[in-house]
């Protein structure tokens, strides 16, 4: 395994967004993954909606939380093919669900798999480098006040609590770290981002990781 | 933009909320041992109170329904 890997590097990330007051950070996080695995197997990085996710995963409760294999799940069974953000863009509320007809652009997925890698870190890089971005949920009650450096304190496993999108990681340091996109805009954290000290589940950061099939 | 996040509250208790920030920011720097370590200070969310701050932005949870799947060791020891 490399020493250091980020797929921002190949321009495979989309940006930092931001979900203002509404607490669908597990539909960011999905859509987020889906969106580089989307362009890692050829087609073009393109936004996604996020909203439409919000709107229509039953499983899960919109702006007022959800969880992101709920999503992975509803994706899976539906068939849902995610439309592009510009056709149906965030609110920062849940609505109604939005329908468009088959022949629509849209990206959808054929599978998902989600992890308990608590203990296997390693995997979570293979995994990583392999696949593409993953979602996982965090312990991220101290995040409130992070403006950078490398987490590895005053965060708790088995505390998960926010959904958040691993893109890479580092090595090459004394701290080792997880490199993780948030989606509290880019005034929050490392333009937008946060890293995670890898090896310890740090924020239990390894204790669910899901990722969809395409 | 941290005087008034959310509304609710007056400027007083917000101003409270802030002050017992700036006490939480100590607090997590106090642990801080060497270079790299992550630091806190003043964002946009050091006018929520940290049960504010939880009900807006942290309502993700791991689904009940789902066993997420533990690799065994003797799977990574033969991929490794």
């Amino acid at each position: 395994l490399p020493s250091r890997f980020d797929w921002r590097d190949k321009k495979l990330v989309t940006g930092v967004k931001n979900q203002l007051d509404c607490g669908a950070c597990w539909a960011f996080s999905i859509v987020g993954a889906i969106e580089s695995r989307n362009a890692i197997i050829g087609h073009p990085l393109e936004d996604l909606s996020v909203q439409q996710v919000i709107d229509c995963s039953y499983l899960d409760k919109g702006c007022n939380g959800g969880s992101t294999d709920n999503a992975l799940k509803w994706l899976n069974q539906s068939h849902t093919k995610l439309v592009k953000s510009s056709e149906y863009p965030f609110k920062a509320t849940t609505g109604a669900c939005h329908y468009f007809p088959p022949t629509e652009f849209g990206v959808s997925i054929k599978g998902y798999e989600a992890y308990d890698f608590s203990d296997y870190e390693e995997q979570m890089m293979n995994i990583l480098i392999n696949v593409g971005p993953i979602a996982v949920i965090v312990d991220a009650v101290s995040w409130q006040d992070y403006l950078g450096g490398i987490i590895q304190h005053h965060c708790s496993s088995g505390h998960s609590n926010h959904a958040v999108l691993v893109v890479g990681f580092d090595k090459t340091g004394d701290t080792p770290y997880w490199i993780v996109k948030n989606s509290w805009g880019t005034s929050w954290g490392i333009d937008g981002y946060v890293h995670v000290k890898m090896g310890q589940n740090i924020c239990g950061i390894a204790d669910f990781v899901a990722f969809p099939v395409m | 933009l941290f005087m008034d996040p959310v509304g609710e509250r007056s400027p007083a208790d917000r101003y409270g909320i802030f002050l017992k920030s700036l006490e939480r920011h100590a607090l997590l720097n106090s642990d801080a041992r060497g270079s790299g370590d992550a630091y806190y200070g003043i964002n946009q969310f050091s006018g929520l109170s940290p049960e504010e701050f939880a009900n807006l932005y942290l309502q993700s949870y791991p689904s009940r329904s789902l066993d997420p799947y533990v690799p065994s060791k003797a799977a990574l020891g033969g991929s490794a």
